[in-house]
């Protein structure tokens, strides 16, 4: 089944790279990233600043969860708050020489991972689909 | 590795059992959709009926489309559209007793997978991370 080489795949490999990445800058509006998020269709993306440095990621829930007021969902906050407010900043990052058995746990937790090279700047994602599908082939004797 | 027994995990043991999934019934406004997902935290959840049937799912991304209007978003449509006018109705169901490597593709394109009962009622869901946390262990030797 050949899953020593299944599991010493590297994330530079199997993920999707920035140019085909959605992601949002730091510094813009709850309103800019929730309309990139509605268009692009994803639920959470990168955060990125102009160098393509990585900064966390934005979702839906973040987004709301912000907006969330006593009474209603207070929508016209969304212009007034910056993705840098709200976004989480904890996220982890692998190399792109990472070798699949070193971050698969990460997938429990993270639909996405980030991949960073040693200058420090973001190169892509690895996302479970990618990962799912792999072992759906593998398993398929 | 007891591959084999992996991949004969029933879904009904690898499942979420209703009481603990979070749902929307098909009447509900979406307001009250974007409500429960933003309290609990999930990007989607199932649309049931009030006899626990399973009709379909509800996301973010398909309210926000819903209401993404040529200029801006239009939140003031979410309490006039209702859950089953927007929902997914295309989504896959399989049985308790349906062994992992008869759904397993699903989990390639869809992050859970409803489970339905042959009388037809909704049971539970079955995630991706249930399933990667199996892998994960499974391959830590
Ligand atoms: N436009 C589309 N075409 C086909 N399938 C789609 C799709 N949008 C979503 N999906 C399906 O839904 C899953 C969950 O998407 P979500 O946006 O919540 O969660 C996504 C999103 O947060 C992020 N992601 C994936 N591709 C991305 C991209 N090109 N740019 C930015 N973020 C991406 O990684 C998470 C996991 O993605 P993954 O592919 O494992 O899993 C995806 C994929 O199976
Ligand atoms: N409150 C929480 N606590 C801990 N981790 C959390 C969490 N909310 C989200 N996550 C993490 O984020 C992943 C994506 O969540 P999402 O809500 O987009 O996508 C979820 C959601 O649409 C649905 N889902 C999961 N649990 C659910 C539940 N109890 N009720 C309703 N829907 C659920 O299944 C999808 C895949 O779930 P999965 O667990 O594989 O993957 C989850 C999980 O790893």
């Amino acid at each position: 089944l050949h899953s020593e080489k299944f599991l010493d795949l590297k994330a530079g490999d199997l993920m999707i790279p920035l140019e085909r990445v959605a992601h949002v800058q730091s510094n813009n509006s709850l309103e800019h990233a929730l309309l990139v998020l509605t268009k692009s269709g994803y639920t959470a993306v990168p955060v990125l600043d102009y160098h393509d440095r990585l900064h966390g990621l934005i979702s839906t829930p973040l987004i709301m969860e912000a907006i969330l007021g006593l009474e209603r969902i207070e929508f016209e906050k969304l212009e007034k708050i910056r993705v840098e407010e709200v976004m989480n900043k904890k996220i982890p990052r692998i190399r792109p020489d990472s070798p699949l058995h070193q971050y698969l746990h990460l997938l429990v937790d993270h639909p996405f991972i980030c991949v960073e090279n040693e200058s420090g700047f973001f190169e892509g994602i690895v996302t479970r689909r990618v990962v799912l599908d792999l072992l759906t082939k593998k398993s398929s004797f």
